[in-house]
């Protein structure tokens, strides 16, 4: 009954954690029921919403590993109508600790489909930058995939690569598995790098790329070091006002299926 | 008899590549024989060097897994006395490639120690944005280590997992690994956030940052859609000076040990 999105692009730094961030807030300030998971071990989608590191108890790590419940990790946060199942270093080791089980892809998929607890309308999942054990995971428990693009040469990239293993995804353990849309971000106006990126990728994705286009603001780099999401942070700024655009987007494209 | 430098960080977008790329170059115009080993299955430092897709014979992947040596792998590129080996997509199955091999932490080192063709000044080795196999491989490979870190919030946060992680390697496979520095990038004069995480950084690390920094300068990523190193597309660029004094500040650095 939730729509499962996995937020992931095996590139580095193109703004997948502060997506997850300001989507989750942005749907959950919309009076929809948010879960984050952060399957990321550097943390930073809980750090981002205000859960300090030595309040991460449960963490995804014990959910893949030993059989934690999502709604025994699930933390309340500052913000209403948003959980989150917070990430600590010592996920880094799931490659090794899982090592060749033979359900170690399938973890998150159990733990959130077996969970009747939470009620949630929407799973949103961070995935680190690199399509490892955590990301497989990510995207075999999702239905929809948000893939963040950086508007620059070397994001463009990766791009072909992530869209074949999506695919790869889809035609074994997750054939429900669709794209959301690709989300171009920290598009800068300033310069024309941007737009030449931005015009490459709808020339050869088209209506896959999402409306929704987030400008390089810095007041987005600046709220993670108050705990807070963007939106929350100031709300007024572009990098704010293209999130909830884009929580409008998503809104209505999830909805209407 | 060569110096070996992993530029790592398992934060993502820090300028590993850019740095790996733009040291690399300058390096090699001071006269000194440099390899650079892209050791990300993105392949972006082999782009960004202007090696093709389908020029990409012999890989770093060939080297790891089927014993090519580094001789055979090392492709000339358009600029004199710079080297690199390549990397391909078919790296990111690397881990699964070499299962649970003994010696799977050593390859890189072993394929180095062992190659007596290149006689090279300086080995420069590109990590992927995640502290995996391949990234083990570098710091077991390398004597030095430099650490990109962007000056925002969310890369201070990976930052003393990845410290932890290389004092772990000194002191288990690798007891010569030195920290040659952490180099501040993408520092950006317009706003405070750069300032901040800057002083952060040197209030915690003193000595171990690096005098360089490196300015936030669009040149810089627009030079890998020429094929080009920054540093060659635009010499004159506020990033490409700050690279040519980071190989002055590298060159102090190593040569006086
Ligand atoms: N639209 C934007 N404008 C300006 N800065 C941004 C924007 N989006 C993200 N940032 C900043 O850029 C950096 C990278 O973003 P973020 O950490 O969200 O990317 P990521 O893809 O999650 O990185 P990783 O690959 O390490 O997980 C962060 O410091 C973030 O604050
Ligand atoms: N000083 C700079 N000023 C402006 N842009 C930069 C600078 N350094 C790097 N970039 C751009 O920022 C993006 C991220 O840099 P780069 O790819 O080198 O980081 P990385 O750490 O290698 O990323 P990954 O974690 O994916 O390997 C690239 O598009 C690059 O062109
Ligand atoms: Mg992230
Ligand atoms: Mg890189």
């Amino acid at each position: 009954r939730s729509v499962k999105i996995a937020i992931t692009n095996q590139k580095g730094g193109v703004g997948k954690t502060t997506t997850a961030i300001n989507l989750a807030t942005s749907l959950a300030g919309r009076g929809k029921k948010v879960l984050m998971i952060d399957a990321d071990p550097q943390g930073n989608a809980s750090t981002g919403v205000g859960i300090g590191r030595a309040d991460r108890e449960i963490s995804v790590h014990d959910v893949l590993l030993s059989d934690a419940t999502l709604t025994a990790a699930a933390m309340s946060t500052s913000l209403a109508n948003l959980s989150v199942v917070s990430a600590k270093p010592d996920l880094s080791s799931i490659d090794i600790d899982l090592g060749s089980q033979r359900d170690r892809f399938l973890r998150l998929k159990r733990a959130i489909d077996s969970d009747s607890g939470g009620d949630y309308d929407y799973i949103l999942i961070d995935c680190p930058p690199s399509l490892n054990l955590l990301t497989v995971n990510a995207l075999t428990a999702a239905d929809q995939v948000i893939v963040p693009l950086q508007c620059e040469f070397f994001a463009l990239e990766g791009l072909s690569q992530l869209l074949g293993s999506i695919r790869e995804i889809r035609n074994s353990v997750n054939p429900d598995l669709k794209i959301l849309g690709v989300l171009l971000t920290m598009f800068d106006t300033r310069n024309r790098l941007s737009d030449q990126v931005a015009q490459d990728v709808r020339a050869n994705l088209g209506a896959l790329v999402l409306k929704t286009v987030i400008p390089r603001n810095v007041r987005l780099s600046e709220a993670p070091s108050h705990g807070l999401p963007g939106v929350i942070y100031d709300p007024r700024s572009s990098g704010s006002i293209a999130y909830q655009k884009l929580a409008d987007e998503v809104l209505h494209s999830t909805q209407t299926r």
